[in-house]
């Protein structure tokens, strides 16, 4: 069937800092996050708000992980149609989490790239640093699209967030202009 | 008088005194950012040494989730973990460090599975990470979203930095501007936490906001209605909004509430620095006290605090405004055009997008989280 994009947007977008190093071997393996579809999202959110709320008779009455797991396990269709998918090329060494709603598997990049319809696998480089990631878009097989939120491991670049450094004198010419009660 | 913020810095400003410890064996606390930084545990005992002689505190970290290798600290892990132990004085402290991650995996998704897979996991998390909306599919958003509220049904409490580009800044394809939210920032299960300046750097004075402080209104997800009300006092209220084009105003608003973000001394790889500012410091500073405060209901057989924001948001209507310091003075950064000219919004009286319900007074927001 027709393969559909599960996250069509935004642009792929490689961060400024990291620089293409070409595209991996076909055996390189690459770890991909399949994030399954839940069920019982309503029910968590109405959860959420009677344990979370003061007034609520039902405050502070947490749930267990086991209990989250029973709210919003995947489907066995789900799982059955993600698994069958995986083993139709090959991929065993995955592992799962106490809510059976991610997947985390290991792929050689080239399986990984017939798995996911469009994706790339390219290394960069930024300092010390290292990743794998797509430049192209992936998508999966329709019969897949209601199964699967998201794939991780394919766009997304590590975080970049930097302390702000400032001069102390800055501070104090900053300080005057709080006085001024002026923005800076 | 002071050269910068330290511990006993924080500790006066919020009122916290020697006996603001934790008591209970088995509370803890956790901090995380997935820069790939790795913290030392010789940087922690060497900040105590210096900085924690005026209240119990623990000098090590009890645990560490991941890897940590033998690399340079990194500026915000030792920010995180030092100022999390400082508010959150000897509560037992988790660290989730992602140094050294396999190549194609997303260090923050990682840590979302951990929470998945782990029955046992601190009651407060304090995480200083962040990317713009528009750079994220609703896809995957929508899915972390479900990831926090399954974090809240458990009772967890995840503070987000709200960022450190003010309202931040985007160019649309037709040449104009509108500001830039933040996510998880702007999730609605997370308690998001803004930043302030003193008013004079050099005294333990009020509070202004800190102009790099993140804020605004998210273009993906609703307003919760535990702050619908709140946040349109703000809109009715504000003396000067910017031109509603820039802004969603039906879209969660942040932050919730604040604490100092600006010229923190951190020691890291054993060097004492000083001028360290931005909200990764002031989540953790908040996420130390909420700890705390779990400590105290836990020892009177409560349950801990959870997902923070439909209490936060009562306080006020409940009477307890003193809970928390009103900053209702200076503004944060926008977009540098003709129209807004740098400025984002103005902190006003209670909640505003700058700095939410302003910084916490620990004594008052302990007596209004812990029933007589």
């Amino acid at each position: 069937g027709l393969a559909l994009q599960p996250e069509p947007e935004p642009p792929c977008r490689v961060p400024p800092g990291w620089t293409p190093a070409g595209r991996v071997d076909p055996g390189h393996e690459v770890q991909l996050t399949f994030a399954l579809r839940q069920r019982g999202a309503g029910r968590l959110s109405q959860l959420v708000r009677a344990v979370s709320d003061p007034r609520s008779p039902r405050y502070g009455k947490y749930l267990s992980l086991e209990q989250v797991r029973d709210l919003v396990q995947p489907s066995p269709a789900t799982l059955t149609a993600v698994l069958k998918w995986l083993q139709g090329y090959g991929v065993e060494k995955c592992s799962s989490v106490t809510t059976l709603d991610f997947l985390e598997c290991l792929v050689p990049a080239s399986t990984a790239e017939q798995l996911l319809p469009g994706a790339e696998f390219h290394r960069y480089v930024k300092g010390q640093r290292s990743v794998v990631r797509s430049p192209l878009r992936y998508a999966v097989p329709e019969e897949l699209a209601e199964h699967v939120d998201f794939v991780g491991g394919l766009h997304r670049f590590p975080a970049e967030r930097k302390v702000v450094s400032r001069a102390w004198a800055k501070k104090e010419m900053e300080s005057k202009q709080h006085n001024g009660a002026r923005a800076v | 008088f002071h050269l910068g913020v330290t511990p006993s810095v924080i500790r006066k400003r919020y009122n916290m005194t020697g006996g603001d410890v934790g008591l209970l064996p088995n509370n803890s606390q956790a901090c995380a950012q997935f820069l790939e930084q790795y913290f030392h545990q010789a940087d922690v005992a060497e900040f105590m040494q210096l900085f924690g002689s005026s209240f119990a505190h623990r000098s090590q970290v009890d645990r560490v989730i991941g890897r940590q290798g033998k690399g340079k600290a990194g500026l915000e892990a030792s920010l995180d973990v030092e100022y999390i132990m400082s508010t959150g004085a000897n509560i037992s402290t988790w660290v989730f460090s992602n140094a050294g991650r396999h190549e194609s995996q997303e260090p923050f998704l990682a840590w979302l599975l951990l929470l998945s897979n782990m029955s046992s996991l601190p009651w407060v998390h304090s995480v200083s990470y962040g990317d713009d909306e528009d750079s994220l599919s609703l896809a995957y958003m929508e899915r972390v979203n479900v990831e926090f509220m399954k974090a809240a049904a458990r009772g967890l409490t995840i503070l987000f930095a709200s960022g450190d580009d003010g309202a931040g800044c985007r160019r649309m394809p037709g040449g104009n501007h509108t500001f830039r939210p933040s996510f998880p920032a702007s999730s609605p299960y997370v308690t998001t936490v803004g930043g302030t300046s003193f008013k004079n750097p050099f005294l333990v004075t009020a509070e202004v906001t800190d102009y790099i402080s993140g804020g605004g209104f998210s273009n993906v997800f609703p307003m919760p209605d535990y702050q619908a009300a709140a946040v349109k006092r703000f809109l009715r209220s504000a003396s000067k909004l910017p031109p509603s084009s820039y802004y969603n105003s039906s879209g969660r608003a942040y932050p919730d509430l604040s604490a100092l973000s600006d010229n923190y001394w951190v020691v890291t790889n054993r060097i004492p620095l000083p001028w360290v500012s931005g909200t990764s410091a002031s989540t953790p500073v908040v996420g130390g006290m909420v700890a705390l405060i779990n400590d105290r209901r836990l020892q009177r057989g409560l349950a801990p605090l959870g997902f923070l924001n439909p209490a936060l948001y009562q306080l006020q209507e409940q009477g307890h405004d003193a809970a928390l310091y009103d900053v209702t003075q200076g503004c944060h950064l926008s977009c540098l055009d003709g129209t807004v000219q740098g400025q984002g919004f103005c902190a006003g009286p209670a909640w505003d997008p700058v700095t939410g319900w302003g910084t916490p007074n620990f004594p008052r927001l302990l007596r209004a989280l812990l029933p007589p």
